[in-house]
């Protein structure tokens, strides 16, 4: 049973693999980087 | 460990009876709050949202420590810049301090609590005076106040406990407090008031029994840390914080453009501060990105650790 | 007056002959009756049919009672009156009749000072509620009543089992509701209800409110305990239950799929293909799922109105979860 709980938390993975989260995620990436320039 | 749980009703008694802060101001230095407390100031502070929200603290005295043993809400409609008890809770605070006494709960109350959401732990004006009415009549009495917003952006919780000092008193030194950014709209309220109280310093304490329950849920604490994204939950927050921050540049320019019009000799003092001025600001700015940095990294970090794996 | 006052004496005789017992029937009342005396005999027949059980006799016999005009009656009897009245046709499940006398009642039971008659005119107004397969108007009533704190109500004690059965009614109730947010947010406060814990049904509570798809044995076994009522045909020839089991499984496969084809998704939902597009267009529809069907490919496309960010989150609370889950088994084996 642990054997098959493990493979199921690895078949879980990646966690998130969708071009709407690659676009959101680099959208709040460039967001903070932005910020941290302006302040600069 | 847990005797600070015990009530000496005695020696309550008679410290109410020496009351030896009428000798001296500044005779509360420190406050001891326990996890119980924290956690129920924090979690009603954060349930309030952008409304402030006000309630009360049980506890005790030893010394020049007051000790909050426990907290309890207090049914007062908040708005973004007013607590005022209504007629009702003073009612209910009447009802709930006699049923306390009647379960055997021997704590008094021994302050008030309330938040200041996303603008920081201070005083204003209508909390000070509200302070010096509870210290004329209710001692010994403290104001604690949480910034739930600040809470989750700094990781931390946002928490400062204060005295007021008596009508017309003027302090000897300059109370030291650690620097926070008090947003443009608010600081005047700040500035004319932060002379007439002064902060105590706050410690944390928690029962045998919290720590087994804080153990238990120890597994909730890091899958929380581990799924918690600083820049989604505050976004309102730090978009405040850099407009704030703008107005404030644009106030500090207009002042030099002022000045450099005005005589070619900036006197001295009036250069240092500007310079102390536009310092605050950078002092600003630098706080804001760094916690976006952090919260960068985090995003980066859980990025490669549960996006990296493939089949 | 006096035919009905005839006709009156003539079903009490018959009465008296066909139950020899009710010879105690005091025959006190002569031809000589009045109104007050005809509302005596009505009560008195009625409490006589309410004994043999024919609940509906007795109401009309007590409904004949003009509480109108004529005999002078206080409020609180009027409405005590309607909501006997009410109850005795509920007893039958007539829904018709029994609403017509909760509606009297509802504008009387305002200034009442009488707690057991507003408690069972709210028990009244639930279950008609209930019978009209209203059932989230119903869940939420069915569980204000069973909130009563006091014990003892008038000269008469709340039945325990009576507040769990109304409990497990609104339960029931929330459970054949259409499923939807209102559905989500009562489910919430019903499954975060200790009491419910001890309730026969909780296993499935817990299902549905988790959002996980029930299987047809634990349907079959939830058939059991309802009402004939809550089991009816509807015009689409499927059951009040079965409706709101699919549109639940619905849901819940929208939870679990980024999107299905109607194919698998008949086949998980134990229906046609057509009848789960049908069901799935008129939720999307009603706005109580998200989505969008690509009826070419025959695909639903489930949405989720959680930002990507928010989910990965929720996708890392997950893992992390099975992750500290097999640690912990892992200590319990020792390894």
């Amino acid at each position: 049973s642990l054997l098959r709980q493990v493979s199921s938390l690895l078949r879980r993975l990646p966690a998130m693999e969708s071009e709407k989260f690659q676009d959101d995620f680099l959208m709040e990436f460039n967001d903070t980087l932005l910020m941290t320039y302006l302040a600069m | 460990s847990d005797s600070i749980y015990f009530y000496d009703e005695a020696a309550q008694a008679k410290f109410q009876h020496d009351k030896p802060w009428q000798q001296d101001p500044n005779f509360f230095r420190r406050v001891k709050i326990s996890a119980l407390a924290l956690l129920k100031m924090v979690v009603h502070a954060r349930s309030g949202g952008t409304i402030e929200i006000m309630g009360l603290m049980q506890g005790k005295t030893d010394g020049d420590t007051i000790i909050v043993m426990d907290a309890f809400a207090l049914p007062v409609e908040g708005t973004e810049t007013r607590v005022n008890a209504q007629a009702d809770a003073y009612e209910y605070m009447v009802d709930y301090s006699q049923t306390n006494k009647r379960v055997g709960r021997l704590e008094n109350v021994v302050g008030w609590y309330h938040s200041h959401p996303g603008y920081g732990c201070w005083l204003s004006g209508i909390d000070v005076s509200t302070q010096m009415l509870n210290q004329k009549f209710q001692e010994p009495f403290l104001a604690v106040v949480i910034d739930p917003t600040r809470t989750v952006t700094a990781g931390k919780v946002e928490i400062g406990a204060f005295r007021t000092y008596p009508e017309g008193y003027k302090p000897a030194d300059e109370p030291v407090s650690e620097y926070q950014t008090i947003p443009l709209n608010k600081i005047e309220d700040f500035g004319v008031h932060c002379k007439q109280y002064y902060a105590l310093d706050i410690t944390y304490f928690k029962s045998s029994l919290d720590s087994h329950l804080l153990d238990l849920l120890w597994n909730k604490y890091w899958v929380n840390t581990l799924s918690s994204s600083p820049l989604l939950g505050n976004r309102d927050y730090v978009a405040g914080q850099i407009f704030d921050l703008a107005d404030k540049l644009e106030q500090a320019e207009n002042q030099l453009a002022h000045a450099r019009l005005g005589s070619f000799f900036m006197p001295s003092q009036r250069k240092k501060e500007e310079e102390s001025q536009l310092a605050k600001i950078t002092r600003d700015s630098s706080k804001i990105t760094v916690e976006q940095v952090h919260g960068l990294m985090s995003q980066v970090i859980k990025d490669i650790l549960f996006n990296s794996v493939h089949q | 007056e006096d035919q009905l006052h005839a006709h009156l004496i003539c079903c009490l005789e018959n009465f008296v002959n066909s139950s020899p017992s009710l010879w105690l029937l005091p025959l006190a009342y002569g031809r000589k009756g009045s109104r007050v005396k005809v509302l005596a005999f009505r009560e008195k027949l009625a409490e006589l049919y309410e004994s043999e059980r024919q609940w509906s006799k007795a109401a009309q016999m007590l409904s004949g009672i003009d509480l109108d005009s004529g005999i002078r009656i206080d409020d609180a009897k009027k409405l005590a009156k309607c909501v006997k009245i009410a109850t005795l046709y509920l007893e039958d499940d007539d829904s018709v009749n029994a609403e017509a006398f909760v509606n009297k009642a509802s504008f009387l039971v305002g200034n009442s000072q009488h707690e057991a008659i507003s408690l069972q005119y709210k028990v009244c107004y639930a279950r008609i509620l209930d019978l009209k397969r209203k059932f989230l108007e119903a869940a939420l009533r069915y569980y204000d009543i069973s909130q009563i704190e006091k014990r003892h109500i008038s000269d008469e004690v709340v039945d325990e089992d009576a507040l769990e059965q109304t409990l497990s009614a609104a339960v029931t109730c929330t459970i054949l509701a259409a499923a939807g947010p209102q559905r989500s947010r009562v489910l919430a406060t019903l499954y975060k209800d200790e009491r419910c814990t001890k309730l026969k049904i909780y296993p499935i509570l817990q299902k549905v409110y988790l959002e996980r798809i029930l299987r047809k044995p634990e349907i079959d076994a939830f058939a059991e305990g309802l009402k004939p009522h809550q089991k009816a045909f509807l015009p689409d020839n499927f059951t009040v239950l079965d409706r709101a089991m699919i549109e639940h499984n619905l849901l819940s496969a929208s939870k679990l799929y980024t999107n299905i084809s109607f194919e698998e998704l008949g086949a998980l939902l134990g229906i046609a293909p057509q009848k789960a597009e049908k069901i799935a267009s008129r939720m999307i529809y009603e706005d109580r799922m998200r989505g969008s069907i690509d009826q070419v490919e025959a695909v639903i496309h489930f949405e989720d109105d959680t930002e990507e960010l928010q989910q990965w989150d929720q996708q890392i609370v997950g893992l992390c979860q099975a992750l500290n889950d097999i640690l912990e088994s892992m200590g319990r084996k020792g390894i």
